[in-house]
């Protein structure tokens, strides 16, 4: 459950940023 | 009539809803840009953000923040926010009164670009916050900025704008808490209807608390 959470914030902060 | 309707339908809820969805998402592009940030543990990235987003938000949104008439506006005045824009949002004046007083202050201090960001840098990094793990990590990093500012001031802030302008801005990431928690209390009133809550995002509702799930 705890690795579900945050899940938007996890791929936002670990996608690259053009 | 209209004034009660909107209120009861929120009728300002989709739009600002999107807007401060939007902000997060630029909120957290301009942390992974903070030096030393990238390098703390992906747990204390994320209580950092989630405890930080809306204060950096309430900072930046200070920009377009106008004292000629109480309201932010974005480019023309089709896209000026009053109070009652927010009211309408399902915020009360609990909240709206004290964010444009210290949306007035902040804009009397007439900080530098370079003291703006640093500030907001700063608030994102505070060791403080519920659930830090590696609170000296944090610190470190803030203290960092800290000492960034205060030499920024020193050398590149002249005359009198800048008497103890460093304690006040400390002072301003004081009044951002009492905000935040004001702003998390009438969150969670609106967050516990379904039918307000169903007009969020996700990602506000993961940033904010989602209390239905």
């Amino acid at each position: 459950k705890k690795k579900e959470n945050n899940a938007l914030l996890r791929y936002l902060l670990d996608k690259d940023d053009v | 009539a209209s004034m009660n309707i909107g209120f009861s339908q929120l009728s300002m809820l989709p739009h600002l809803a999107d807007l401060v969805s939007y902000s997060i998402q630029k909120v957290i592009g301009f942390a992974k840009m903070i030096p030393g940030f990238r390098d703390l543990a992906a747990d204390d990235q994320i209580v950092l953000l989630k405890s930080s987003a809306i204060e950096v938000i309430m900072l930046r949104s200070n920009q377009s923040f106008t004292l000629e008439d109480m309201t932010w506006t974005c480019g023309s005045d089709d896209f000026k926010y009053r109070i009652s824009d927010v009211t309408q949002a399902g915020h009360n004046m609990d909240l709206l009164e004290p964010l444009v007083k210290f949306q007035v202050g902040l804009k009397k201090l007439n900080l530098h670009e370079e003291e703006h960001v640093l500030l907001m840098a700063i608030c994102i990094l505070s060791p403080d916050r519920p659930g830090v793990q590696d609170t000296a990590l944090v610190e470190s990093l803030q203290d960092r900025l800290s000492e960034i500012l205060q030499s920024y001031i020193r050398c590149r802030h002249p005359g009198p704008g800048s008497r103890l302008l460093y304690a006040k801005m400390i002072q301003k990431l004081t009044d951002l808490r009492s905000l935040n928690e004001e702003h998390s209390r009438q969150y969670r009133c609106l967050s516990f209807q379904p039918q307000h809550s169903m007009q969020l995002t996700p990602l506000v509702l993961e940033v904010f608390g989602n209390e239905i799930s």
